[in-house]
């Protein structure tokens, strides 16, 4: 094995199989190893490597769901796989509006989008 | 309207970036959406700045004063363009680079190197979204990002998948076949560009299936929007 930086293309695909949970369970430490190298994750002490790491094994069930949900995709470790999905959201994603606000500017608004032809 | 069509093909799309940990996901959506309107208009390939929005774009929803772009805590791309209509643009990303914080806005207008002419919001319909796409290069949208934490490449194309957004990314494409094994056909997508490195997705893309019989498609199309750009030389 070998670990890479950020930038570089990741040598192993860590994808999740179709085995039971105590499969899953019993891989779970391997594969966290597996990760933490692989994106440098370094955490303050033992506490936090023990959270992190069932945080780990917890989106590994939710990588197997997503495969499950969401079969022509491949889903797996990636380098979120250490975060709840609360902290993915607060930290990755920053999109702030509703939806029902876009629709009510689409409806009336001077920044509507003429219709473009579409065949020939 | 072409069956595939890829704008990273035609040059209308610059590097992948890396937001870092900071929810700034809307100002990469705009300033991808702004770079490939500038590369239309000028030719050129000019690599735009994010930090400046981040630091200096607080413009509010005019329907919702509470949405309003405020940094790393989020923001909304057709803010965004309202801002940079108002502000004259954007400079380059050498000229003000990405530090992934909240500072102080450092905006010198005389290092603008593409402004925003006009932007729209495009209807809920793949093929004004597809034509919009080629027309006027890569557009702004929104995506429920709930399958993107773990995505790692292929079609995603999920049984159930909610219409909340909470992510911005970019459009430049779209595939007429995507194979996908499990329903052994092929499958049309979209191209998406996403601001989270290289090293996430396919080279820092996602693909997700398109097509109007196809439901649960994360509300991918229901908020685009289009920009386009004037040419602005340097004294």
């Amino acid at each position: 094995a070998a670990s890479v930086s950020d930038e570089e293309e990741p040598l192993i695909r860590q994808v999740v199989g179709g085995g039971d949970d105590n499969e899953l369970e019993l891989n779970a430490e391997h594969h966290f190893a597996s990760f933490v190298q692989r994106f440098g994750k370094s955490y303050r002490d033992a506490d936090e490597h023990a959270y992190r790491l069932s945080v780990f094994k917890a989106n590994l069930r939710r990588a197997r769901r997503h495969q499950l949900l969401d079969p022509s995709a491949e889903h797996g470790v990636t380098k979120f796989s250490d975060l709840t999905p609360a902290e993915f959201r607060r930290t990755y994603l920053g999109l702030r509006t509703s939806r029902r606000a876009f629709l009510r500017e689409l409806g009336g608004s001077a920044h509507e989008a003429p219709v473009l032809p579409t065949d020939g | 309207l072409p069956d595939d069509f890829d704008w990273r093909d035609h040059g209308a799309v610059g590097p992948v970036k890396n937001q870092g940990s900071c929810g700034s996901c809307w100002s990469f959506s705009a300033s991808g959406a702004l770079e490939g309107a500038n590369y239309l208009a000028t030719g050129k390939m000019d690599v735009l700045s994010e930090q400046q929005m981040v630091d200096c774009d607080h413009e509010c929803d005019s329907s919702e004063p509470d949405s309003c772009d405020a940094g790393c805590n989020g923001g909304l791309m057709t803010n965004a363009f309202s801002y940079l209509l108002k502000s004259g643009g954007l400079e380059s990303e050498k000229d003000y680079p990405y530090t992934g914080r909240d500072g102080a806005c450092k905006f010198d207008k005389s290092k603008i190197v593409a402004s925003v002419q006009n932007f729209s919001v495009v209807s809920v319909d793949e093929d004004q979204i597809a034509a919009n796409l080629v027309k006027h290069g890569p557009l702004a949208i929104g995506i429920n990002a709930a399958y993107m934490q773990t995505y790692i490449g292929g079609v995603s194309c999920p049984y159930i998948c909610g219409r909340h957004l909470d992510h911005g990314v970019l459009l430049v494409g779209y595939g007429a076949s995507g194979f996908a094994p499990i329903r052994l056909k092929d499958k049309a997508y979209w191209i998406i560009k996403n601001s989270w490195g290289e090293n996430w997705g396919e080279h820092g893309y996602y693909k997700i299936c398109r097509g109007s019989n196809v439901r649960n498609k994360c509300g991918v199309d229901s908020m685009v929007s289009t920009v386009t750009a004037i040419h602005t030389s340097k004294e």
